[in-house]
C-alpha cells in the first residue's frame, strides 16, 4: 500500500490491539517523559550508523520494549522525518 | 502513551502505571544493535548488555495524582533519580514549581558534564561496564541548530463540558449526527443530480465514499423517511488503503479530533499533509499523534523547514481530569506561534490550572535570550494568557539550553 501522496504520512493500524481494548481502568494522566538523543540534530549522526539511524529499527523490535514498559502499538504514523506510534496501556 | 522515532532521537511518553524506566537500557542497546549508534561500555554488541551513549537524556513529569499506584522504579521522584544515576554518569535532577502544588521534575544529562567515554573499555573492566557515559560533542560535527523548541503544555482541572468529548458516548452520537449530515447530503445530492424522482428510489452504495459515487452507479433511493436513513446509512469510510482499514476508536478518535478544535492547530490549509492518527478509548480518554510536513513553497523550496509534530493525551474523567499537549514550534519566530498554540489548546480544554515548559536550544551564534528578538517578544505573548493569571516563571539556563517554565490559574 501507498500513501496517497508521497508528503503525506501512512497510517498503518494494529487491529488485533485495537479490537478489545478496554480503558475502563486507566487513570493517572500525568505521563512519564523520557528523551533519548544520540545526536544533536539528524545531520550529523556518527559515523557507522545506518543512513536513518533510529528510523531504521523495525516496529517488531520496539515491540520488545513497549513489552516492558507495559504498552501495546496501536497504529503507526510513517512520515520521512520521523514515525510516530500510538500506544495503549 | 505516544513514542516518536526520529534519525537521532526517540521520544517516549507513558502514562497510567507504565514503567517506563524499565525499557530504557533496551532502549539503549537496540540503538547500538539495530542502527549502528556507538556504545563503549562492552566488548562487543551481542553484548546484551552493550548499549548506545547518548547525547543527551531527558527525563520528565508532572507531580502525580496517585503515586501510591505506580510500580517500581516509579514510586517516587526519588527512586526514578536514583534508577538514572545508576544507569548515567553525570545526569541532573530538578523540581520546578511549587513543592505544595503543582510541580514538575526533571532529570537531564548534556554532553557537557561528562568526560569523553574510554575508546575501547579497560581490560580489567568486567565485560561491561554498569554505568553508561553520555556522548562527547567532539564525535559531532554540528551542534544544535537553531530549529526546533519543544513546548509542553499540562493541564488539570478540564472544564466538565469540554471533558465530555472525550467519552465514548458523546462522541459516538456527534459522529452518527454527522454521518446523518452526510447521508442528508448524499441524497440530496442524488436527488440535484438525477432531477425529479418522485416516486421512485435510489440506493446509495456505501462501500465506497458518498463523493466519489457517480450518477450511473446510483440505483434509487428507497422511499425511506430521514429516520430511516439515519438508521439505514452505513458508515462510509475515508479513502484508506486496505492495510489500515480504520478501526471505531480511530474512527471515533478522528470525529472528536474535527469537532474538539484539535485539527486546526496546524490546520490543513495551511499545512496540506498534514495528517493525525487519533484513538478515542472505551468508556472515556483520548490519545492523538501529529505529524505534519512542512508545507513546500515554490519560492523557497530549499528552506530547511521543519516537520512539526503534536501528541495529545486526555483522560477527562472529573475526579482526575488532565490533558497535555506536546509539539516543536519552529525556533526563531517572533513567539507569535508559540503563544497562538497555547492559546488555542488552552481554548480546547479551559482547564482550571496548567504549565507551559519551553525547551530551547540556544542559538549557535552564542547570543544570550535577551538579545534575540524572539526571546523579548515570546516572553511578553506568553505574559498574558485570556482568562488566566500567570503565577509562576522559572527560568533554568543551561549549557545549550533555556528552560522557562510558566504555571498559571483561571482567572
Amino acid at each position: 500500500t501507498f500513501s496517497p501522496s508521497e508528503g503525506t504520512p501512512h497510517l498503518t493500524i494494529n487491529h488485533n490491539v485495537a479490537a478489545d481494548l478496554d480503558s475502563s481502568n486507566a487513570f493517572e494522566g500525568p505521563e512519564k517523559l523520557l528523551e533519548v538523543w544520540f545526536a544533536p540534530n539528524p545531520d550529523c549522526l556518527p559515523p557507522g550508523v545506518k543512513p536513518n539511524g533510529l528510523k531504521a529499527v523495525s516496529s517488531d523490535t520496539w515491540v520488545g520494549v513497549l513489552d516492558m514498559v507495559n504498552c501495546k502499538i496501536l497504529s503507526v504514523l510513517e512520515a520521512e522525518h520521523m514515525d510516530a506510534y500510538l500506544l495503549s496501556e | 502513551s505516544s513514542m516518536f522515532v526520529f534519525p537521532h532521537k526517540l521520544i517516549l511518553k507513558t502514562c497510567g502505571t507504565t514503567t517506563l524506566l524499565l525499557g530504557l537500557r533496551r532502549l539503549l542497546h537496540i540503538a547500538a544493535e539495530h542502527a549502528g549508534f556507538p556504545f563503549y561500555n562492552a566488548k562487543s554488541v551481542d553484548d546484551i548488555h552493550a548499549a548506545a551513549s547518548p547525547y543527551r537524556v531527558f527525563y520528565s513529569r508532572k507531580n502525580f495524582l496517585f503515586p501510591d499506584k505506580q510500580p517500581g522504579p516509579h514510586r517516587s521522584w526519588k527512586e526514578e533519580v536514583k534508577y538514572l544515576d545508576d544507569t548515567f554518569e553525570g545526569g541532573s535532577a530538578y523540581m520546578v514549581g511549587k513543592m505544595n502544588g503543582d510541580h514538575w521534575y526533571l532529570y537531564i544529562t548534556s554532553p557537557d558534564t561528562t568526560v569523553t567515554p574510554p575508546r575501547t573499555p579497560d581490560e580489567n573492566l568486567q565485560t561491561h561496564s554498569s554505568k553508561i557515559l553520555t556522548n562527547t560533542t567532539s564525535l559531532f560535527k554540528g551542534g544544535l541548530k537553531n530549529n526546533d523548541e519543544t513546548l509542553e503544555i499540562l493541564m488539570t482541572d478540564l472544564d466538565p463540558e469540554n471533558a465530555k468529548q472525550f467519552y465514548l458516548e458523546h462522541a459516538s452520537a456527534v459522529a452518527s449526527n454527522r454521518l446523518y449530515s452526510q447521508a442528508q447530503e448524499a441524497r440530496k445530492m442524488a436527488m440535484g443530480n438525477l432531477g425529479d424522482l418522485s416516486g421512485s428510489t435510489i440506493t446509495i452504495k456505501t462501500n465506497s465514499t458518498v463523493e466519489s459515487v457517480a450518477d450511473d452507479t446510483l440505483d434509487v433511493f428507497d422511499n425511506c423517511s430521514d429516520s430511516d436513513l439515519h438508521s439505514s446509512y452505513t458508515p462510509v469510510s475515508e479513502q484508506v488503503d486496505i492495510e489500515c482499514m480504520t478501526t471505531e476508536g480511530h474512527a471515533l478518535g478522528t470525529v472528536v479530533s474535527d469537532a474538539c478544535g484539535l485539527s486546526e492547530v496546524y490546520p490543513t490549509s495551511k499545512y496540506p499533509d498534514a495528517r493525525i492518527d487519533a484513538y478515542l478509548f472505551s468508556p472515556c480518554g483520548f490519545s492523538a499523534n501529529g505529524i505534519i510536513p512542512a508545507p513546500q513553497k515554490q519560492d523557497d523550496a530549499d528552506a530547511e523547514k521543519p516537520t512539526h509534530y503534536f501528541t495529545v493525551h486526555v483522560t477527562p474523567e472529573p475526579i482526575c481530569s488532565f490533558a497535555s499537549f506536546e509539539t516543536n514550534v519552529p525556533g526563531g519566530q517572533n513567539g507569535r506561534e508559540t503563544s497562538e498554540i497555547v492559546e488555542h489548546v488552552v481554548g480546547i480544554f479551559k482547564p482550571g490550572r496548567f504549565s507551559v515548559t519551553l525547551f530551547e536550544a540556544k542559538a549557535t551564534y552564542g547570543y544570550d535570550d535577551d538579545e534575540i528578538p524572539t526571546g523579548l517578544a515570546r516572553k511578553k505573548r506568553l505574559e498574558k494568557i485570556e482568562g488566566y493569571r500567570r503565577v509562576d516563571r522559572i527560568v533554568h539556563d543551561f549549557d545549550d539550553y533555556e528552560l522557562i517554565f510558566r504555571f498559571y490559574e483561571r482567572e
